[in-house]
């Protein structure tokens, strides 16, 4: 695992994070849900949790959908190539680009390999994205959450050793039990 | 757009995805220093995007050379992605470079925490 330079966190004081999306994207409740089991994957094993506010007013993350040239200075470049990019702590910037197709998958499947390879698994990226906007870095480990690439169609939303012990280093176990880490077989693949 | 599931994807030539702006790098393929061919200098552009060259070290206008400073990068890239490191663009370290993937990049001010930064701990046997 890795961190950004000077490993950046949450302070001590911010435990309780608030998250809300951009008003103009509209997003369905069903979309809304995806990013709330993302955001719980890293609540179950960090002192953390995140509330959604329906309010961009006092809120430490805000999620949006932007396409091309979206002000920050970092473009995005169309179907596939770059496909979401977050800010370190304390920052709290989570844009993906609205020009890929998302995929919104079942729950319950924490891995999949699709022959569809044109379209996006929507939790995979948001699960990835928080690591970033909790203080992790890219990591070379290929199973984790935080290696830098995914192909069109697969899903991978558990979070492995590697991103478990990344971001209990910044901020700690849960105080009620951390989560299991589960190898893919433990969990099933649905190939 | 959003699909609820696999089965309401529609047939590809429906999707936005036609074709990735990276995979018109595959034409790259065997490439290695010394070598002159049309697209490296976009190769370039990706190498800086995702930190593997630094904004510093290069003038405005990337040329399509297969020079040192992309065979840096390519060794640096492939450390991380756990590829072997030739210092080529063959075909595995390709197929790497054209999967979609996070734009946030993989070194900052040059330095990387993935396996290229890491110091290998080798022990004496």
């Amino acid at each position: 695992y890795s961190f950004f330079p000077g490993k950046p966190r949450w302070p001590k004081r911010k435990r309780d994070l608030r998250y809300a999306f951009a008003p103009q994207n509209n997003l369905t409740d069903d979309v809304k849900e995806v990013f709330a089991r993302a955001f719980a994957r890293w609540a179950n094993v960090t002192p953390l949790n995140f509330t959604r506010s329906e309010s961009l007013i006092g809120v430490d993350i805000v999620i949006g959908f932007f396409v091309g040239d979206h002000g920050d200075g970092e473009p995005f470049d169309g179907a596939m190539g770059t496909l979401a990019h977050a800010s370190s702590p304390p920052t709290g910037m989570f844009h993906l680009d609205g020009d890929e197709d998302w995929l919104i998958s079942d729950g319950e499947i924490s891995r999949r390999i699709l022959p569809v390879t044109s379209v996006v698994d929507l939790e995979s990226v948001a699960v990835h994205e928080i690591g970033h906007l909790l203080g992790l870095g890219h990591s070379s480990v290929e199973d984790a959450i935080m290696f830098p690439a995914i192909s069109g169609g697969d899903r991978k939303v558990e979070l492995a050793k590697d991103d478990i012990e990344g971001i209990q280093h910044l901020y700690g176990g849960n105080p009620n039990g951390d989560g299991k880490t589960n190898s893919g077989a433990e969990s099933g693949v649905d190939w | 757009k959003f699909y609820h599931n696999v089965s309401s994807i529609p047939p590809l030539q429906f999707l936005n995805a036609t074709r990735s702006a990276w995979e018109t790098f595959e034409k790259l393929a065997g490439c290695h220093v010394g070598d002159k061919a049309d697209g490296l200098s976009k190769l370039k552009q990706y190498f800086r995007r995702f930190g593997y060259i630094s904004a510093a070290s290069v003038v405005d206008n990337f040329t399509d050379d297969f020079d040192d400073v992309l065979r840096s990068a390519v060794n640096t890239y492939q450390r991380n992605f756990n590829l072997k490191v030739t210092g080529k663009l063959d075909a595995s370290t390709l197929r790497q470079i054209v999967k979609p993937r996070c734009g946030n990049p993989d070194m900052i001010d040059g330095t990387s925490e993935m396996n290229a930064g890491k110091k290998l701990r080798t022990t004496e046997r």
